[in-house]
């Protein structure tokens, strides 16, 4: 099974 | 003052119309450069990126840079009234709270319509998006792109894009069947805007939830090109270039644990 990423995984805020 | 004026008021109604499934109040940012804007939606799985640079509007003026929070579906409401090639004017004072849009009907100077938009303060981050180089990247019609979405998605909920040196292949499962749509990489001469333009360095096949896909695809009216530019295990890049500037996503990928 797949996982859905977030977004928060990949980019940091500023 | 923030002032700016585009010839064609579709424009602008194309970029928002691309984004009112899935984002609700945006900040569109103002400065000397232009007008850029960037959000998350609820979930944060897409992320929308775009920038109108300067020579997009036939005249700009932004006195001090400022952001302009909006709640979409207002926004369109007003941008809706206005004929597509009707001349836009976008103005706020620096301290104030309304947006004004004043539309000029290009085929009846005596006609002038003006509406003001309530501000909204909208608390959002901007994100650090690292510089990445893309292993795959796919070019191709933005109408094609979004013909293959919009019959795949009808199989499944989820949307397996396969890039290979040779072709790229979409591929969608569910509880009816399955599906795929193969492109090879081609070169229509004379027909650049037909191509499928394919330059992978390393295969690459990420999965992504189709209902975020086919939000990706609202854009399709704005540019006759969109490129995917893909990375094992990171986010999808999908771009559409306009003439002064850009509109982007990234979308984060379904990834087997």
């Amino acid at each position: 099974t797949k996982k859905q990423k977030s977004m928060m995984d990949f980019f940091k805020p500023k | 003052m923030f002032e700016a004026k585009l010839n064609e008021a579709s424009v602008f109604k194309k970029i928002v119309e691309s984004v009112k499934d899935g984002f609700k109040n945006c900040n569109f940012d103002c400065s000397e450069e232009g007008i850029s804007m960037e959000s998350m939606d609820d979930a944060h799985i897409a992320l929308v990126s775009m920038k109108l640079g300067v020579e997009a509007f036939s005249s700009y003026r932004c006195d001090r840079s400022i952001s302009l929070g909006l709640n979409i579906e207002s926004l369109l409401k007003v941008l809706r009234t206005a004929n597509n090639n009707d001349v836009l004017t976008m103005r706020a004072e620096d301290d104030g709270d309304l947006l004004t849009l004043v539309f000029e009907d290009s085929s009846n100077p005596d006609r002038i319509s003006e509406y003001n938009l309530k501000l909204l303060n909208i608390d959002q981050e901007h994100m650090s998006i690292p510089e990445q180089e893309y292993t795959a990247t796919v070019t191709l019609p933005s109408s094609e792109y979004q013909r293959i979405i919009r019959d795949l998605t009808q199989l499944g909920d989820s949307i397996t894009i396969d890039a290979a040196k040779d072709g790229v292949r979409f591929t969608a499962e569910g509880d009816i069947g399955s599906g795929s749509v193969s492109l090879k990489a081609n070169t229509n001469v004379g027909e650049d805007e037909k191509s499928i333009d394919i330059a992978v360095e390393e295969p690459v096949a990420l999965g992504f939830n189709s209902k975020y896909l086919t939000q990706t695809c609202k854009a399709a009216p704005l540019a006759p090109r969109v490129s995917l530019n893909m990375c094992k295990r990171i986010p999808i890049f999908i771009s559409y270039k306009l003439q002064a500037g850009h509109f982007s996503f990234f979308l984060a990928p379904q990834i087997s644990e």
